[in-house]
């Protein structure tokens, strides 16, 4: 069988559905400063599988709302850099109206997830941390 | 009630795949 780190460097998705493979980019995040882009990436994906059902609503409202202050509302946070000013500004609307759904972030994921594609999920197949790993 | 860093957290690792 393929051992799971050459599956990593087959496409991020199969890096980010393996436990290893997730501690070891965190690891590699860390030392770049930026792993607020992958806690963020899990937030929005977590945020989005929460049940609709009755009595969630105030979980989902403080939720909503601990993942703005967290990675988007400090603008010179690693996160907030890397959004879209537009983007913000919908999730700031959302918040504050309290509008919230559960693709209230979708975009912004996207957007980090498509900076990891680029950028640091190559780095980290080309890093020290990885290639030792291998 | 959690607080809302308890909250995150948990948000965060309910996204992340189970132990193989």
């Amino acid at each position: 069988p393929t051992p799971p780190y050459l599956k990593w460097a087959e496409s991020l998705h199969s890096l980010l559905d393996d436990q290893d493979g997730i501690h070891l980019f965190r690891m590699f995040l860390k030392q770049e400063e930026c792993a607020d882009m992958l806690d963020f990436w899990f937030a929005c994906s977590g945020f989005r599988k929460l049940e609709a059902n009755e009595g969630n609503e105030e979980k989902k409202v403080k939720l909503a709302k601990a993942i703005y202050k967290k990675f988007i509302l400090d603008n010179n946070g690693i996160v907030s850099r890397q959004i879209k000013p537009a983007t913000k500004s919908f999730i700031k609307d959302c918040v504050m109206k309290l509008h919230i759904d559960p693709a209230m972030f979708d975009q912004a994921q996207t957007e980090i997830q498509t900076i990891m594609e680029d950028n640091t999920y190559p780095l980290f197949l080309k890093s020290d941390i990885y290639l030792e790993y291998t | 009630m959690d607080s809302e860093d308890d909250l995150l957290q948990k948000c965060i690792t309910s996204a992340m795949p189970k132990q193989r």
